[in-house]
This record gives C-alpha cells, structure tokens and sequence, in this order.
C-alpha cells in the first residue's frame, strides 16, 4: 500500500512543475510559474496530507489561498493533468473549467487541450467562451426545442472548415 | 480507448432518443445556451459510468427521468399524459485494441440501475470491473470536472488530496 | 420586529417577480420567467424559512436546485436586486457576477444595470466579458507593473466614446 | 450618495499610494487580466465599509499589507528591505446632499484598526452610524458579491433567506 502511494506521489510531484510552467508560459514569461507537492509527514505518506504550492510567473506568494480566481484555475487544471498522467483515464469530461479565466489563459488552456488531445486521452469540454470550442474538432451544439419541450443535439465538424 | 456515441433516452431534458456521434474526434466541444441541456449531457456520461444521482443533481434515480411536467391547472392532453418511466443512457467506446463496447445503465419502472455491456446484462460489479481494466475509475473520478468545481481542486485539504492520490495508485 | 419583517417581506416578495422577469424577458418570451417568496409558516415569519422559486421562461419546474448555472445566477441577481430595493444602498459591488452567463443574459444584465445605475444607485462591476463591462460609463484598467511588483490603476471615460 | 474616489496606500497587491476617481459615473466596470488586482479593488471597498478581514480571503489585518516578500535566496537590496509596516483605504463618499463624506481606514503597525471620517479619528461604533445613515448596512451586506458567490444566494437555505430580510428590515 505504501509502496503503491509514493510510486503515484513520485511520479506526480515529478511532472507538476513541468504541467504548471506548460500552462503558465508566455510571451512575456517564457518560463511560466512553479508548482510543487510535498508530503506534510517524511515518514507516513499516506497518513498525513500533501500540501499543493503553486506560483503564477513573477509573483512570490506560495500560499494557494492568496491566489485569484484566475490563478487558481490554472493550477487546479495543472494538478488535474499531472495526476491522470498517472494512470491515465481514455477520456476528460470537463465542465466549463474556463468560466474564471481572462482570454489569454482561454488560449493557453486550449492550447494544452490541442496538444494533448489524441488517441491516448480524449477531451470532451463544454464551455460558452469562443476561444475555446473554436479549438475543437468536433462541435456539439444543444439547444431547447420550445415545441416538444426537449434538449436536442446538433452536430458538426469543424476540421473541414479552415482554422478560425 | 475513446468514446464514439452517446445514446440518450428520456435522460433529464431529453425527451425520447437522442443520439451524439463523436467519430473519432479526439477534442469534441459543446455548447449552447444557458439551460439548454449541455451538463445534463455530462450527466449522461457520468451516469452511465456508475456515478451515484447525488452526484448528477438529483436526490434519487427517478429524479433523472425525463419530466414534461404538466403545470398545475393546464389540461392533461393524451399524449403527454404519459411520462416516461424509464430512462437508459449508452455509450459506444472503442477499445485501444479496436473492440467496440456498448455500455448502457437503465433506469428501470421500480427506480433501480440495470447495467448491460454489449446487450447483456450485468451486475453493477462486473461492469465497474470492464471500465477498471480501461482505466476508468469512476470511485476516483479526476477526469470529471462538474461545473463550478474547478477552483477547488487546487485548495482542497492536504488529506483530500492523499486519499485522492491514493484512489489513482 | 414581526411589524418591520413583513414589511420588508411584503415589499420584497411584491417586487421579486417583476424584477425577474425585467432580466429574464426576451423576444422569444416576452413574458418572461417567474419567480415568488413564500413564508413557510404563516404564523411566526421571522422563526421559519422564506422559500424562493424561480421559474425560467418557459420551464415547468419550480425548484432551484434543477436550474441551470446560468438559470441560478439569473434567479440570484433578481433576488439580489429585489432586496436592494427595500432600504436601498447607494451603490453594488460585483465581482465577475457574470462568469456562468451566456452571451444573451450577460446583455440582459447589462442592459438592466444601465437602466438602473443613477444617482440613487451606482453599480462597481468587475468583469472580464466584453457584453458588459463596455456598457460602462468610466472604465477603470487594473494591470500589474512588473518592474515595482505592483497593481497599477488607469481609468477612461467610456462617454465620451461613440457606442460600440 | 455616490463613491467619487478611493484611495489605497499599500493595501494588498498595491504598493504605495494608488487613486482611482470614479467622477460622477453610475456605472463603473472594472477590467484586467488574471491576478491583476481587481478583486483586491473590491477588497479594498469593503475593507474601508468596515468588512472583516476573514470575508477578503486572509487571516488577520496584516495579511492586507503589501508585501513585496523576497523569495528565499534572493538578497535583499536596502530599498526593498523596508517592508510596509502599515496600510490604509480611503473612500471619498458625495451624500445625496452634496456634503462630501472621507471615510479612512487604517491598518497600523500593531495590527489593529483606526477609523477616520473627514480626518478625525472617530469609533468604529461611530462610524458604522455614520455610513447606516447612508443606508450602507455592512452586516447584511446585500450590495456586495464577492467572486464565486453569486450563484448562491439563489440557493441558501430558508432560514438563510429569512436572516438576510431580517437584518434589511
Ligand atoms: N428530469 C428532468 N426532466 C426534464 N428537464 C429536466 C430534468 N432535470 C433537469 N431538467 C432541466 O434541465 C435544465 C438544466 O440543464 P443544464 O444544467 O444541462 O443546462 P446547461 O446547458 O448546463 O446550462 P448552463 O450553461 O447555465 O450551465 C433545467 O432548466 C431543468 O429544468
Ligand atoms: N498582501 C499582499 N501583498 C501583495 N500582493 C498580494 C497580497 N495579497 C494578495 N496579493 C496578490 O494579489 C493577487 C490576486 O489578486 P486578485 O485576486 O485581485 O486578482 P484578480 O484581478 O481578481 O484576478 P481574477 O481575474 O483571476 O479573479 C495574487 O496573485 C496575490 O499574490
Ligand atoms: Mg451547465
Ligand atoms: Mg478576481
């Protein structure tokens, strides 16, 4: 038991910083933020908790609760991504995630998706911001049908139209 | 794997059949209006997988069916006296290997779960055992994100996040 | 106490109703929603509950926890402003209010804050989508200066600018 | 009334002295990308109405200070070293009569609060009539959302609800 719980802390706590500075890099930082996990016990991992630090490029805080909405966002999404890279699920069903987040992190976050989207791990994303269900291949459009008193789907492709 | 379709019948704001085909796309988006049914869809998907109603909105199964509702004091025409009274969602998910897997849940009369892969009927056990061997694992559910809980995951306690980590190990 | 509860009462309930449907009214449904407070025990007001209910256009269910994100929002900022208007304040901080709302109802917002901001009352909001914060009249920039590590402050004034 | 100013000096992300004249708009959007500082604005607003520092996200009155804090390792250059020992929000407030009201808050070097109105220093008793005279009721607080809470308040309970009209009536 113990030995399955740092085998799956080892490998998260090793690829969180590397996800967060993939999400938070720019133009105007191109290193992009920091993250770590540490265990708050050395010697019972699994007894005692692991504390989540991140930190948004240039800023110097390390206490998560003195982030913004924002910020706290891209490092909830950051730690999500490092512990499905574990043991990876087929598929991410991901509910407007972006409802916090100013245009240029939409971009980054889509980005991500773009990049990561495969045969190896699908992303389905309902969200209402154009910058990112523009990224998508497939569109699902819902909408109420007054008359039958029904949702309804449409759907449409959008890899045969050119890049918006 | 990926998920191919997703079947809905009479599934929260979806009256009748409903069918979504994702092909083999590997970033599918949904949108649409405010209300208009884009997280009952997300509780289709959760639903079929195991998730409990309590975690999809509802109290109990049968909140999950299909309502039309009449109003107090509008007439009962025939047709829609009949509410429905059951639902059934079904996901095709082709396997990594090329299978393809026809998970569908029912919600039956008596408000009970029935779960059936590729058409026969299961236990509730030897289904959650299929999605394991996927990598589906629907007790640790860190690749579903329900609307408005986003921000949490990145301050939730130190123990939520070990026992997190210890479900995935 | 009892007098000066039902009055506030009286006066909210009255109003809710009218107030939801000026922010649930489009031209598919002129109508709009509707909503309604009731006391859940008649005799001592102030010792039981008050129940709110709010119907969108053209739903049928009467309770809150089947809406919608952007249904309940919607439903809040009626309730909200409702209770305003009984000893109102003379001003509202938002803060990103409109972070679940789809295109249409962030311009229903916007259009009821512009018809109510006036001398007697003065709306602040915080917003990161273009449908409302260009209805503004003064629009207040907040950027980071990294060299002194610092929020710093610009503010425009929006009238003097044709409507976008 | 209306806020016409305010006025922060190292008050959370603001670093000496920083003003923002609202003139005499009825309708003020604030905008900036993530972690900029707005909610901080908003902060500083119900900080100077008398808002308890545990309703803006800290712990105790000095956690509002600015802090420039230098990471471990990094040397500390004379300038940087003088951490702010104190903070202050300042609103300019027009009364519906045209008399125009300074309301001050400071967070001094002990931690603790002083309260001024037209730069006399007054009891925070004092000067919580002052602005209930304005109709600006701090303890129910039912003009000021803070981000995340909106959706709530459409689904608080009864009791909640019947508490909120109370403390309005
Ligand atoms: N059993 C049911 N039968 C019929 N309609 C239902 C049932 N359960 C929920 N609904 C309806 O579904 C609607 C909510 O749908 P949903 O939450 O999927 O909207 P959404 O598209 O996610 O909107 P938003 O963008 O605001 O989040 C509600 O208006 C509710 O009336
Ligand atoms: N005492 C302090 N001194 C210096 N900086 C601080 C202090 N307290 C908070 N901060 C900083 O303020 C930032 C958060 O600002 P704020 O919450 O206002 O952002 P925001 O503009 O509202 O962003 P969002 O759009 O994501 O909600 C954090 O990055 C934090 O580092
Ligand atoms: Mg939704
Ligand atoms: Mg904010």
């Amino acid at each position: 038991r113990c030995d399955k719980f740092n085998a799956a802390f080892e490998h998260i706590s090793g690829v969180i910083d590397a996800t967060y500075k993939e999400l938070t890099r720019s133009d105007a930082f191109p290193l992009g933020g920091s993250a770590t996990l540490t265990v708050e016990d050395e010697h019972e991992p699994y007894l005692e908790g692991i504390k989540y630090h991140a930190m948004p490029p240039m800023k110097r805080f390390r206490e998560m609760e003195l982030l913004s909405g924002g910020e706290k966002t891209m490092a909830a999404l950051a730690l999500l991504f490092s512990i499905h890279s574990f043991h990876p699920s087929p598929f991410f069903v991901l509910d407007e995630i972006d409802a916090a987040l100013d245009n240029a992190n939409v971009q980054r976050v889509a980005n991500y998706i773009r990049k990561h989207a495969g045969s190896k791990c699908q992303f389905i994303v309902i969200s209402l911001k154009r910058g990112l269900y523009t990224h998508g291949e497939c569109l699902v459009g819902i909408y109420r049908d007054q008359e039958v008193n029904s949702s309804k789907i449409l759907t449409m492709d959008l890899r045969s139209y050119p890049d918006t | 794997g990926t998920l191919k379709a997703i079947e809905l019948c009479n599934f929260k704001s979806y009256r009748d059949t409903h069918r979504v085909d994702l092909g083999d796309s590997s970033f599918s988006a949904i949108i649409g209006p405010n209300g208009s049914g884009k997280s009952n869809m997300m509780d289709a998907i959760s639903f079929v997988l195991g998730v409990r109603s309590s975690q999809l909105r509802s109290t109990q199964l049968k909140d999950l069916i299909y309502r039309g509702r009449i109003m107090r004091g509008e007439e009962v025409s025939s047709t829609q006296s009949q509410e429905a009274t059951s639902a059934y969602v079904l996901v095709e998910y082709e396997k990594s290997n090329g299978d393809l897997l026809k998970l569908k849940r029912t919600i039956t009369p008596s408000g009970t779960s029935e779960y059936r892969i590729n058409n026969k009927v299961t236990s509730s056990g030897e289904y959650n055992a299929t999605m394991k061997k996927e990598n589906i694992l629907v007790k640790a559910r860190n690749f579903l994100v329900f609307q408005g809980d986003v921000e949490q995951i990145a301050s939730q306690s130190p123990q939520d996040l070990s026992k997190l980590i210890e479900i995935t190990s």
